[in-house]
Order: structure tokens, then C-alpha cells, then sequence
């Protein structure tokens, strides 16, 4: 539906009035993009270090774990370059009607991994313990 | 593609966190561990039987891989020697839990209950600091039985572990039998006892906590001090300790409290 509107609107917070002038926003979003891809979503290495925090008396295992974190900005179009929900999609397309109330979608992470740790109780007693949804395996636009 | 991993960029910018933002960080880990506090053992020697019998399980999960649910998929080391290793039978209970927990020794060491004639020996385990939400699925009281040269290698016994049920008396009446075995003078390894049932006892009703009884008799009955046959309490190596272990399985979504 994008076709035949070949126009420009630079001012990219001004509220546009119809779809169509949504339309036009979404194709200078999209022609900026392909300026600046590298600030597409994705997933950064964090390390979450234990033995920095200074917690190895108590923590018997792991030294620390590869968290990760999702960084980047889902613009249009989404699936040119990046994981996103469908509905991303159209949230994107709402954001551009109304940019002020509506939010863009969010670079957030699409699957998560558990961990176990092992560790040492107030009591000297053991625990060894599995937490859900700790490591990003991938990021996305939701 | 949902099922494969994105492009890693390594842009965090490194520094070194000042104290402040250093106390942030392990009060925001602290709370996604689900501890109130950091734990500060007393006595922490990572030699000792129980830590590494966990070290061992949570090795056996590492080199299977980290799964989203549960510990599945996970494959035993089978061996009753040395350090406590894990057996099949563990395996099983790896499967289903959320958590494992081993507990020291609380009782004095190397007590001795004289009770007629016997010579009963007494553990103690504090579960008392159980997470909320945690069901006891499997616990087992370990014990190490060490070769005896002096025996004869045909002699054997019979071990039984007790719930004590009253705190004094004279009598065997205030004892619950909870399991028993056969062994040979010339065995070496890990007894493991079943006190799934008394675990949960304890758990729901701390008050009822007064510890375990181990008791060793000869096959005429005669009761017989267990470190005559190899039986190792409180005083014997490190790596070598009695302990209790216990699989845990969540019964209800953990939620964290707002800060």
C-alpha cells in the first residue's frame, strides 16, 4: 500500500493526520535506516562476574554467567534485519499514526535460558538451585 | 528465525563499578537469586563430603547442558567409593526437582546413646530455613562404611536409621524404624538411607525435628559400636562425612517482592 506515495515529511515529530501521512513517516524511518543499521536490535555480551561482586566464599559454582542484554532500536521495517514478532509490525505502524501515544515496539529479548548455582547457606548447608529465564538467547522486537 | 541465536555485539562499555553502583549490583543479583541477604557460612570448606557430592550434580547438569525446565536430561556418574558420587537412583530425582539442598550434620559429634543395650548413634539436620514453596520430593541420610581389616570379610550387620520421636526416654519406644540394610564387614562405600516421609514430617512441623538414630547390630542381634565396622560419623575424614540430601520441587510461581 506504500506504493505511489513518493513523498517526503522530514518532521518526523509532528503527529501525522492520516494513515497515508503515517505511510510517508515509515519510509523516511526507513530510508534513515539504511543510513545507520548497526543501531538495529540485538543482543550485547554482559558478563555477570561472582567472583567480582566478591561473593566465591559462598558461591561454589559458576564464577559467573553470560547474561547478555538486548540493545538497539526496532524501526521500520522490522523484518528487513532483525527478529520481531509479527505484531511488532504493526505496532510499529500504529506508533508512526500516533507517535506521541503509542510507543514503538520494544528490543527485548525472544528467548531465555536457565542457570544453576551452587551455594552455600548461612548454615554451611549446600543449595543447588535452577533459575528459570536468566541468559538472553535472542533478541527481538516485541 | 526465532531459533537461531542473533549476531553478538560486544559494546558494553567496560569500568569499573564504584561502590555504590557495586552494592546496586549485588542487591539487584541477590534479589534475582531470591536471597534476602548475602549468606555468610561459618564453616565453608568446599572438601567436605556434601558440597562435593553437589559439586558433582551440578557438574552433571553443566555437561548436559543447561535445560529451560527442570534438571532432564541428565546422566549419571554411578561409583559408591570415594567422595559421594551420584547414583541412578539420584538421577530420577534430578529429573523433577527445582532445587537440592544438603544439610550438615547439627548434632554433636560422634554422640553416643546408650539406651539398654545399645549404642545408638544421633544426627541432627536443620530444614527449618526451607524456602517457601518447596515440597520435598526424595531425601536420603549418607553415611560412609569404610573397610574394616579386623573383621572377617564374611561378617555382617545389619544398619538401621531411626526417627527419634521423643526427646528422653528410656526405652526403644520413642524410635521409628525408617530403614535398614545389610552389609559385609569387607564393603566400602556410601550407605544411603530413604527419610523422604520424615523429611516432609519435619518440614511441615519443625517442633517434631529431634534428629535421626543410627543403629548397628550384628545378625544375633548384639548391638555393636558401627565404627568397629567401618562406619564413619562426625570425626572421620572430611570428604567422608555423614550428611543428608534433600529434591525439592516448586509448588507455586516464586514472585518477587517490589523494592
Amino acid at each position: 500500500s506504500a506504493h505511489g506515495h513518493k513523498g517526503r515529511n522530514p518532521n518526523r515529530s509532528k503527529k501525522p493526520k492520516t494513515p497515508q501521512d503515517a505511510l510517508k513517516v515509515a519510509e523516511a524511518a526507513a530510508e534513515n535506516l539504511s543510513t545507520d543499521p548497526k543501531q538495529g536490535c540485538k543482543k550485547h555480551e554482559l558478563y555477570v562476574s561472582f567472583r567480582d561482586l566478591g561473593w566465591q566464599d559462598w558461591i561454589i559454582a559458576p564464577e559467573g554467567y553470560a547474561a547478555y542484554y538486548c540493545q538497539g532500536e526496532c524501526a521500520f521495517p522490522l523484518n528487513s534485519y532483525m527478529n520481531a514478532t509479527n505484531h511488532a509490525i504493526v505496532q510499529t505502524l500504529v506508533h508512526f499514526i500516533n507517535p506521541e501515544t503509542v510507543p514503538k515496539p520494544c528490543c527485548a529479548p525472544t528467548q531465555l535460558h536457565g542457570i544453576s548455582v551452587l551455594y552455600f547457606d548461612d548454615s554451611s548447608n549446600v543449595i543447588l538451585k535452577k533459575y528459570r529465564n536468566m541468559v538472553v538467547r535472542t533478541c527481538g522486537c516485541h | 528465525n526465532f531459533t537461531l541465536d542473533n549476531e553478538v555485539q560486544s559494546s558494553f562499555i567496560q569500568r569499573r563499578l564504584r561502590n555504590q553502583e557495586r552494592r546496586e549490583m549485588q542487591r539487584e543479583i541477590l534479589s534475582i537469586l531470591g536471597l534476602p541477604h548475602r549468606p555468610r557460612p561459618h564453616i565453608y570448606t568446599k572438601q567436605n563430603a556434601a558440597p562435593m557430592f553437589m559439586l558433582n550434580l551440578y557438574n552433571a547438569i553443566s555437561t548436559y547442558g543447561q535445560q529451560p525446565a527442570g534438571f532432564s536430561y541428565y546422566k549419571p556418574v554411578f561409583t559408591t567409593q570415594g567422595p559421594p558420587m551420584v547414583t541412578p537412583q539420584d538421577s530420577s530425582f534430578l529429573n523433577d526437582a527445582d532445587m537440592v539442598m544438603s544439610f550438615v550434620n547439627i548434632g554433636q559429634v560422634d554422640r553416643e546413646i546408650k539406651t539398654q543395650r545399645r549404642h545408638n548413634r544421633e544426627f541432627r539436620f536443620d530444614l527449618s530455613r526451607i524456602p517457601e514453596g518447596e515440597a520435598v520430593s526424595a531425601a536420603e541420610f549418607r553415611i560412609y562404611k569404610d573397610y574394616i581389616r579386623e573383621r572377617s570379610e564374611n561378617e555382617t550387620f545389619h544398619v538401621s536409621v531411626y526417627q527419634v520421636l521423643q526427646e528422653t526416654s528410656d526405652s526403644d519406644d520413642y524410635l521409628f524404624l525408617l530403614d535398614t540394610r545389610v552389609v559385609w564387614a569387607a564393603e566400602e562405600g556410601w550407605l544411603v538411607f530413604d527419610i523422604t516421609a520424615t523429611s516432609n514430617q519435619w518440614v511441615v512441623n519443625p517442633d517434631q525435628n529431634l534428629g535421626l538414630q543410627l543403629a548397628l547390630e550384628s545378625m544375633d542381634g548384639q548391638s555393636v559400636n558401627p565404627r568397629l565396622v567401618g562406619l564413619l560419623e562426625g570425626s572421620g575424614p572430611q570428604d567422608k562425612q555423614p550428611f543428608m540430601v534433600a529434591f525439592f520441587k516448586a509448588t507455586e510461581v516464586r514472585l518477587r517482592s517490589v523494592r
